[in-house]
């Protein structure tokens, strides 16, 4: 579903340039949960963002099912990731004003849904994510991971086909981690979406059907996760 | 060096009284590296801005050396804070117009310390952390693990008495989270610092005088580490 053809991401800083993502190639298919690992640094985030339609890359191609996003416009862009896909960010990027509730319904508001069921499927998501007492909650008003948990399912809201996630579980304790982990997978299997994960922890892979590893921007290896 | 006395912090929403931190009483020894672990919203954030003099008890005292700082006022805690306390946030809060270098070098302005002094230090700390090729980044130039390791160099920038840590390798590869408590102990062991550290990695908890294990805003159990 995702297909990225010799990606390259630089960044120009004065006189040098720093290869963010340096030659990618890669395949990812339906319903597969993908895990990125790597140093800090080693172009995870930057990769995340490229496949999901948040940046451009300096070369090469990148499709989301048949469509070449990296062609796309930022208007045809910002319908495409509305209809299909979810990203869950390294640093949440809640919007302050409103409570978590709010904060999951807002990507339901382009979908059609009346606002008795947005309220339902967000209520619905908060709970899963064991955050049913802090609804009413503005992003300030909430822990660290509580935070993270309102982006993880804020992402899953519009029901994506894809959905991207960098470092979900960065904020969580163990056990909370392997909930987010197992929540998330669970629910991807039972609508067929598919998840790139990024995650420093080594033990949530094993949740993974293939675990790609970077370093300094390009593939080092590529393993098969438990599920093959 | 930190004495916590039956403290309280409780937040009104509407209607709902939320005990975040809920009588908690511990005194912290000068040197100490001091691990403080609990589930997601147990409280170990709100205790960890209450020690810092980031923010006040509902009820209870909290000294640090023979200062009472629940009792002083807003001038008077930054003064405090400025000469004695560094702090890791969970969200890093560094100043996005600056660079690194830039950040690092800020707590140094009110120190008296001549303007290459202060670059020199900031450059040595950056550095340290892994980033000597990154000096000129501002933070949205950088990776989320490049953000956090500037705001731990930050914090050890005017060699305070403590230093305050909320999850600071929880954006970082595990070689790189090793590293990162490696150095930050070994730091405060040449200045006599105390740290008092976040974190949900179990791991890096090999690093602990004491773990101090937090639920619902209440000391669980306290374990001795291995520095025993
Ligand atoms: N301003 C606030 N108003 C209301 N409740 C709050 C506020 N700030 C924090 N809380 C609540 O207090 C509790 C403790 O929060 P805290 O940030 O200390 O947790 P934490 O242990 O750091 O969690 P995490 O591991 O997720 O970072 C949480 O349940 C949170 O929802
Ligand atoms: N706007 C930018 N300008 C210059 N360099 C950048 C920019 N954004 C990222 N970089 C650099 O690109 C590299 C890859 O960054 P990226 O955020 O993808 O790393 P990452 O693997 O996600 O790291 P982490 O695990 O620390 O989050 C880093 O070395 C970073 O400094
Ligand atoms: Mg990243
Ligand atoms: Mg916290």
């Amino acid at each position: 579903i995702v297909t990225l053809d010799n990606v390259y991401r630089a960044y120009k800083m004065g006189s040098e340039i720093i290869k963010a993502v340096d030659g990618i190639s890669l395949k990812i298919t339906q319903g597969e949960v993908c895990c990125l690992q790597g140093p800090s640094g080693s172009g995870k985030s930057t990769l995340l963002h490229l496949m999901a339609g948040l940046d451009k890359p300096t070369k090469g191609s990148i499709h989301i099912g048949k469509t070449r996003i990296d062609k796309l416009n930022e208007n045809q862009l910002a319908v495409f990731r509305q209809r299909y896909v979810g990203f869950v960010f390294q640093n949440y990027y809640l919007i302050p004003t409103l409570t978590a509730l709010e904060n999951v319904t807002m990507p339901l508001s382009f979908c059609g849904m009346s606002r008795k069921k947005r309220t339902e499927r967000a209520k619905e998501l908060l709970e899963a994510v064991g955050l049913k007492d802090r609804m009413k909650h503005k992003p300030s008003e909430l822990s660290g991971g509580q935070q993270q948990r309102v982006s993880i399912a804020r992402a899953f809201a519009n029901n994506p086909k894809i959905i991207f996630a960098d470092e979900p579980t960065g904020n969580l304790d163990t056990a909370n981690a392997f909930e987010m982990m197992k929540l998330m997978t669970s629910m991807a299997r039972q609508f067929n979406q598919t998840l790139v994960i990024v995650t420093h922890d080594v033990e949530l892979s094993e949740f993974a059907t293939r675990i790609i590893k970077l370093r300094d921007g390009k593939i080092e290896k590529i393993e098969n996760g438990r599920d093959q």
